[in-house]
């Protein structure tokens, strides 16, 4: 089943 | 010293109800350019960038960049004391360290004048680098079309694939009791056209699986503004983006499904 992924993945945090 | 006029409240309402059912607490950063927050919610999954440039306020001023962490329920309690009408001046004072934000809430008539403070918080928060990016399909829609179809899929399902094509738009669900699909055409923009409209600028064709109940947090910037973008590329974050008219915008990024 699908699941929204994190932003972490996409966005460095700072 | 920081001090920001707005010359009605209610814009400053609107935004602060469309931020809390995503985020309950936020650091709020003041700089000569305006006001800015950055935040994502405890999952980050979803992130609202929301920026209200210095020249959009009646009158501003700065004199040293402050960061400032809020409880986001909190301040939109505060904010019902303020009329709709009302001008609105936020401001605090940094000389021993600002504790607390204050407000006055003056009525059109300049007869009532109200003052609230809200004690602020220290809050520890990640920030992230949004790149630029050049988006593969931007959908530009009526916020108040986007808030419906929200709320109808969400009676059908959890996610809703957003399919967009040079024809048109897509949002369809599926759910154990059955599914449901809205297509939303191209129109051309032209002289009179629909506050309804909507319009895709397109490179190639982009869709995206995406759980409504975030959908659902950010349709509740609709009341701020007609309008709403959607920028698609395929296997990045969904940006979401409502101009806040004269003044700046807030911006929603939901990161795409993944394989479980």
């Amino acid at each position: 089943k699908p699941a929204q992924g994190r932003l972490d993945a996409f966005f460095k945090t700072s | 010293m920081i001090e920001a006029v707005l010359a009605q409240a209610s814009i400053f309402k609107k935004i602060v109800e469309a931020l809390k059912e995503l985020i309950s607490e936020t650091n709020i950063d003041f700089s000569e350019a305006g006001i800015s927050l950055q935040a994502m919610d405890s999952s980050h999954i979803a992130l609202c960038n929301l920026l209200l440039r210095d020249d959009g306020f009646k009158s501003y001023r700065c004199d040293r960049a402050l960061t400032l962490g809020v409880n986001l329920n909190s301040l939109s309690k505060l904010l019902k004391c303020a009329g709709n009408d009302d001008e609105m001046r936020i401001f605090a004072n940094d000389d021993s360290g600002a504790d607390q934000l204050n407000f006055s809430f003056e009525s059109a008539n300049s007869e009532r004048v109200s003052e609230f403070s809200l004690k602020l918080m220290d809050i520890d928060a990640d920030s992230v680098d949004i790149p630029d990016m050049d988006y593969q399909a931007i959908i530009d829609m009526s916020s108040s079309e986007f808030s419906r179809i929200i709320r109808d899929l969400s009676s059908v399902g959890e996610a809703v694939s957003i399919d967009a094509t040079k024809q048109g738009v897509k949002f369809s669900s599926a759910g154990d009791a059955g599914k449901g699909s809205i297509l939303l055409k191209h129109q051309k923009s032209v002289d009179g056209d629909s506050a309804l409209a909507t319009s895709i600028e397109i490179n190639e064709p982009v869709s995206h699986s995406l759980a409504l109940k975030f959908l659902s947090s950010f349709a509740k910037a609709a009341p701020l503004t007609d309008r709403v973008s959607i920028h698609m590329t395929e296997d990045v974050p969904v940006m979401f983006e409502f101009k806040i008219s004269e003044i700046g915008h807030i911006r929603f990024y939901l990161a795409p499904q993944i394989d479980d």
